[in-house]
């Protein structure tokens, strides 16, 4: 199926 | 001290019932350059972020940096108390300002609101200047159809660009269907479809979060898709003369 990834994988905190 | 004029007062209240469904709480920036917003979705799968340019505003002085920490739901609940052709006018005193003013003019009356602010100890994300390699100019209304009518047959609906144009497609348990916009040149700009397209990319998103973005449509009448393979989406909506609303949505991707 097809896992949902969370945004804050992509974009490091600042 | 702190003031923001907008001329066309509707234009903020549509901002925020944009936003209102995807964050709750969020940090209002404001500095020389103009009002900035980030925040993510409770369930950290969607980034809203919004820039207004000092530029657009009929009045916009800010002399030092503010972050006002407030609640969308309390904030709407002011905007209600407007008119769509107000002009409404944001307004702080002190540097720490614990509350937001507003003044929300028509010809026949004016009325003045105070928020009370909150101190939000929110994390931001930096977004990295991406170079897309699919961006797709769209009209909004047609987005906002599309996404409408493919989330009806399933949750989870793909976007696949190529040299011919974007398709969206969907496959779910009642079967499945697929929509191809096709790129069209016309003159009329709101109706234009361009896709730039220097690497194919096949993705799948959650279809709500793009509902429930898709108020913004009121904002603009064309929406930008910027893509890149097993990166976020950002979905774009200029606000004409003043800055934009962007939604970046993280991907589904096949485990």
């Amino acid at each position: 199926g097809l896992q949902q990834t969370k945004i804050n994988k992509y974009f490091s905190q600042i | 001290m702190f003031e923001a004029k907008f001329e066309d007062g509707g234009l903020f209240k549509k901002i925020v019932e944009a936003i209102k469904e995807l964050v709750k709480n969020v940090n209002l920036e404001a500095n020389g350059t103009g009002i900035s917003l980030q925040a993510m979705d409770t369930s950290h799968v969607a980034l809203v972020a919004l820039q207004l340019n000092e530029k657009g505003f009929k009045k916009y002085r800010c002399e030092k940096s503010l972050t006002m920490g407030l609640s969308i739901e309390n904030l709407q609940k002011i905007l209600k108390c407007s008119g769509n052709d107000d002009q409404i006018t944001l307004r702080t005193q002190d540097e720490e300002p614990t509350t937001l003013s507003f003044t929300f003019e028509s010809k026949n009356r004016i009325s003045e609101f105070q928020l009370n602010l909150m101190s939000l100890d929110q994390e931001q994300l930096g977004v990295p200047d991406t170079e897309y390699s699919s961006v797709v100019r769209m009209p909004s209304n047609e987005f906002t159809k599309i996404c409408r009518e493919l989330g009806n047959i399933n949750e989870a609906i793909g976007i696949e660009t190529s040299k011919e144009g974007i398709k969206f497609y969907v496959k779910g348990d009642i079967g499945e269907g697929q929509v191809s916009v096709k790129i069209n040149d016309t003159e009329k700009p709101e109706e234009r479809v361009e896709c730039e397209v220097d690497e194919p990319v096949n993705l799948s998103f959650a279809v709500r979060y793009f509902n429930l973005f898709n108020k913004a449509s009121a904002l603009s009448s064309q929406v930008i898709l910027s893509m890149s393979q097993d990166q976020p989406l950002v979905i774009e909506y200029i606000i004409e003369e003043m800055g934009s609303l962007k939604l970046y949505l993280a991907p589904k991707i096949n485990d």
